[in-house]
Parts: structure tokens; sequence; C-alpha cells
């Protein structure tokens, strides 16, 4: 899991 | 965005609506646990607050915004405007027996160790246990109005539309975050028997009993 992996789903 | 994401969140706006529309309509939140409300307020809450540092869409942040704002004002009707008519004697279960829990498993299993993300993660294993309040409220008082059965069952397809999400978007794009999907097949399957009695009974036009 890359750590700027930001999450898209609500 | 896929389709079972799409109709996945729209399930979930409507059963927000649904609630809104009923308590507001109605003027009372009657068979309605204020608990799961305050938890579900206390998810979008820790969940969203990377509004303020990272933008996906513009569909992303309205929905935040959306979720944000209906579930605020569904506590403010419960709590506050038709206080009156809250049902204190069935809506009582522990949430601290599902808020502890969640917050130390969040901080023990986690994707990486900072704030926002030991949050995420916390809102995400709080929302799989948010829904129990309600389901408790209802077995208690052994019925729910069938308005409240829709809410229920929008709420439970939301996520069991979210888990379609997941194997499509594994399928095609090879992305899997395994800690909303353990979540989020817990949230489920915590509706299945409620999905059961909703099919079985609801749409046959009879009222939800429980079996108290």
């Amino acid at each position: 899991f890359s750590n700027m992996e930001l999450h898209d789903e609500l | 965005m896929n389709i079972f994401r799409l109709t996945g969140d729209l399930a979930h706006l409507i059963a927000i609506i649904i609630l809104l529309h009923k308590i507001w309509k109605s003027r009372s939140c009657a068979g309605i646990s204020g608990k799961s409300q305050v938890l579900f307020a206390l998810v979008y809450t820790t969940r969203y607050l990377d509004l303020v540092t990272s933008y996906v869409s513009i569909y992303n942040t309205f929905m935040k915004f959306v979720f944000l704002a209906t579930s605020y004002a569904t506590i403010y009707l419960i709590y506050v405007k038709f206080k009156a008519t809250y049902d204190h004697n069935h809506d009582t279960f522990r949430i601290e027996f599902l808020i502890l829990p969640s917050l130390a498993l969040a901080l023990l299993i986690n994707h990486y160790f900072n704030f926002l993300e030991v949050l995420w993660t916390f809102s995400i294993y709080l929302e799989s246990v948010a829904i129990l309040p309600q389901l408790f409220m209802v077995s208690k008082t052994g019925e729910a109005e069938s308005i409240t059965s829709h809410y229920l069952f929008a709420l439970g397809s939301y996520r069991a539309l979210y888990i379609l999400n997941w194997i499509y978007r594994y399928a095609t794009e090879g992305h899997y975050d395994l800690i909303a999907i353990v979540a989020g097949v817990v949230q489920t399957v915590l509706y299945c028997d409620f999905f059961y009695l909703y099919i079985t009974k609801v749409l046959k036009g009879k009222k939800l009993q429980l079996p108290a």
C-alpha cells in the first residue's frame, strides 16, 4: 500500500 | 468509478434521504435509533477529514459534504427538534462497546500509521457495526415501520454493492483494499437476517416482525 495512495472511495 | 460503486453510493444517498424525509414528514423519530445515527456521523467525520488535504473529484467532494450535512441534520432532528418522540427506552445499545474496539483495532491494524489513516481505518471498522443499535432496537420493539425497513434495505444494499465494486476493481485494475473489504463483508453479513425478513415479508406487504 503506497504511502501516497489516497482513498478514492466514499 | 464503476456502475456498482455508483449504484452503491446512490443506494446510500437514498437511504439517508428516506430516513430524513420520514422523520421530517412524520415529525417523529419513533423506532429510529439515535445512537446509530451518532455513529454514522462519527464515521463520516473521521473518514472525510481528508476533504481538507486531498481532492479526488467533484463528485467525491460533493457526496462527502452531502453525507456529512445529512447525518448531522438527522441527529439534530432526533436529539433536538423531535427529541420528545425519541424512544430512549428502546435505544439502549452501549455504543462505547463499538467505538472503543474499533479504535483499538484501527491502531493495531491499518495500512500505515498516521493520524488521518488511523482515523480512516477507525471509520471503516466503526461503519461495519454502526447499524447494530438500530437492528437491536428493531429486535427489542419486535417490529419496524415499513419505511424504516426500506431505509435499512437501501443502507444494507449500499455496502453489498460496494463488495461488487471491489470485485470489479480487483478484476479490472488489480486494486483492492483488504481492510475495507473485510469490514464491508462483516457489515453486509449483519444485514443478512434483515434482508431475508425484508424480502419474505415487507415486499409481500406484511409488517416487519422480528422474532423478539
